[in-house]
């Protein structure tokens, strides 16, 4: 880890932080909450707490923006720079800034947080069934007054479960009108609109008025972006338009037609071939709370780490159970010390209220929204043994690999242990799922990073990649370089110095596991170097030092020396059954 | 389905006409994030100075250190990520 120069820090622990504007992607009381645990993430961890205020000025002062936003460091479009925060201290010392050109999300894509209807402020299920139709996005069939809405679970025709999308109609956001929506048409510097309009600013906020004349009332909202709205292009958070016109053919989707990038876009109005109005059609996006907490950790006066699995590591990657990495606590209770650890919060309270119907009058909605509080995990059990599975009564296993000291046998969602070390023979059967959750039951090879200690799965051409509990995955191998010649990964032989050999049909590639890819010159043919073993083996694993490659009931045990010095059976000496 | 005409390419309004070179978009990249001063640039070789600041870039960022503006550093420097320089304050 590193620190500023200087090792600038914060002088008292009691921190207070304030969100200056609300990016237009995101329900803003899914931004609230997404802030909230990115400081969560170094309060459990370090005498440091955290408090929200509403207005004055904060240690931290959070905003967003786009381009040149005010400090000398502009954000350059979609993509790129992402976000940038500044070092403890007063002034604009400690402040956190976030690229508005990007589009916000929790990481997997639009998150679109409903309103009123019966769904608790629950965000929307794509795709949802509605009269037999599926929709992937919101709607205004059923409804007459063009309300945008979605179901918050799979079916609405089953459930009946739904609530109102975000939508200039429905709400506006900061402004000077409490939330009222927009009032179509309004006028502005004497001309009438029907739309939201970044007239009038130059930071490209889209706005509204919310009465008939902005000019005489001065009363106006930012606009939500709806579900459909474009990230960059020329027309930014403008809602994509279907069908529209482009080189004369009517496209009813995004597309990525007249690209070479394969970007999908649609076109803001009803012809692009006329209007050239364009923009990119929602992606998985940034997730804000991941990108917060990096930024945080400069806030709090953290440099970049060049471990690249630690949160401040300088590029995005998106996890999805995050846990704080050793480097980055090393780094913050250098500076701040220990915490006593996470407090106890208590369980979610069940919902009592009923759910609130659209209010009549603008603006005076009362919501619902439940604050998830997240509910500490029970420590973990131990797996639960399932003895009706008897290894010894298994036939060629899927996967075979030595895991902390121990060989694992794996077979359609079950796994035994058997340790050399331990003379307690072998334990199991255990739940694949359990111990390595998303994992699917059959997999065709595993093998641990020497280093980081971290298990490496195989399932035809995907990949998973686990440190304890927590996954990165399912990949597709192509990102180690592997090419379509490779159905299956059918083992893995680590060699030390970060390497590990993969292996497929009568070929093995060379895996660099630090940059997670093949090195150059390979596949090359097993028996080149492997001479004297099946090439058509079903397991191939690295065990005490030796290689084994399996086949029906037999293992070819080979030394590093590649002299095949032992043929024997996998039941009795691998399993060592009766 | 085949597609019946080959796929036409255009250029969308405010989008750039041409991409930066990799030699620019290094340069670039190095300068922004601290790896080099523009002193440096100007006062040494720039190949002698970029290969330079490549290694202590690759250096910092975990990647092979070969001074060279090889595939894997290019696609580092075009992941998204911080704005907050690696080097310097």
């Amino acid at each position: 880890f590193l620190t500023f120069e200087g090792e600038l820090k914060w002088d008292h622990m009691d921190l207070t932080y304030r969100v200056m504007n609300y990016s237009p992607d995101l329900d803003r009381a899914v931004i609230d909450d997404a802030f909230r645990r990115a400081f969560k993430v170094w309060s459990d961890v370090t005498p440091l707490t955290f408090t929200q205020i509403y207005s004055g000025e904060a240690d931290i002062m959070i905003m967003f923006g786009s381009q040149e936003h005010g400090d000398g460091y502009p954000f350059d479009g979609k993509d790129g720079l992402l976000a940038h925060a500044f070092p403890p201290g007063s002034g604009i010392q400690g402040d956190a800034h976030f690229d508005d050109d990007e589009f916000w999300t929790l990481g997997t894509g639009l998150e679109v947080k409903t309103r009123y209807g019966n769904a608790n402020g629950a965000s929307c299920h794509f795709p949802f069934i509605f009269e037999g139709r599926s929709y992937s996005r919101c709607i205004t069939e059923g409804r007459t007054d063009g309300m945008l809405w979605c179901a918050t679970t799979a079916s609405y025709d089953a459930d009946k479960t739904y609530g109102f999308c975000p939508s200039e109609l429905l709400y506006t956001n900061g402004g000077n009108s409490d939330g009222s929506p927009c009032v179509f048409p309004f006028i502005f510097d004497g001309a009438s609109y029907d739309t939201c309009t970044t007239d009038g600013r130059s930071d490209g906020y889209r706005w509204c008025a919310t009465t008939a004349n902005f000019d005489q009332d001065k009363k106006y909202g930012f606009c939500p972006n709806r579900d459909t709205a474009v990230i960059g292009g020329n027309s930014q958070g403008d809602p994509c338009v279907f069908p529209f016109t482009f080189l004369g053919q009517s496209y009813s989707a995004c597309t990525s037609q007249g690209r070479q990038d394969g970007k999908l876009w649609c076109a803001t109005t009803s012809n692009y071939d006329t209007d050239k109005k364009w923009g990119f059609c929602p992606d998985r996006g940034y997730s804000i709370f991941l990108v917060a907490a990096h930024e945080f950790g400069h806030s709090l006066g953290l440099d970049h780490s060049s471990v690249r699995e630690a949160l401040m590591y300088p590029m995005y990657s998106y996890v999805q159970d995050f846990q704080l990495h050793e480097d980055d606590v090393q780094g913050i209770q250098y500076l701040y010390g220990r915490g006593s650890g996470p407090e106890p919060t208590p369980p979610a309270p069940l919902p009592t209220e009923e759910p609130q119907s659209i209010p009549t009058e603008a603006g005076s909605a009362s919501t619902t929204e439940e604050e998830e509080e997240e509910t500490p995990e029970p420590t973990a059990e131990p797996s639960p043994v399932d003895p009706s599975r008897d290894a010894c009564m298994e036939k060629n296993f899927d996967a075979i690999t030595e895991i902390n000291g121990e060989l694992h046998f794996f077979k359609n969602g079950k796994y035994w242990t058997h340790s050399s070390f331990w003379k307690s023979g072998t334990q199991g059967a255990f739940s694949i799922a359990d111990t390595w959750p998303g994992l699917p039951a059959v997999i065709d090879a595993a093998f641990q990073d020497v280093l980081t200690k971290r298990v490496f799965f195989f399932a035809g051409r995907q990949f998973w990649v686990f440190s304890g509990k927590n996954a990165v995955g399912p990949r597709r191998i192509e990102k180690l370089g592997i090419g379509k010649e490779a159905g299956r990964i059918t083992g893995a032989l680590q060699r030390g110095r970060g390497k590990v050999l993969l292996f497929s049909g009568e070929h093995y590639w060379r895996l660099d596991v630090k940059v997670q890819t093949v090195d150059k010159g390979y596949p090359r043919d097993t028996d080149d170097v492997f001479t004297g073993v099946p090439l058509d083996a079903r397991n191939v694993f690295l065990y005490q030092d030796k290689y084994h490659f399996c086949r029906d009931s037999f293992y070819w045990r080979m030394t590093p020396r590649y002299q095949v010095d032992r043929v024997g059976y996998i039941r009795y000496d691998l399993l060592q059954c009766p | 389905p085949l597609h019946s005409k080959p796929q036409a390419v255009i250029t969308f309004p405010g989008e750039l006409l041409s991409a930066p070179s990799d030699v620019e978009l290094a340069e670039n990249y190095l300068l922004r994030f601290g790896y080099i001063q523009e002193a440096e640039v100007r006062r040494s070789s720039k190949h002698v100075s970029l290969a330079k600041a490549l290694r202590r870039m690759q250096k910092q960022l975990g990647l092979e250190e070969t001074g060279e503006l090889d595939a894997s550093t290019l696609e580092a420097m075009r992941a998204p990520r911080c704005g907050v320089p690696d080097v310097g304050g």
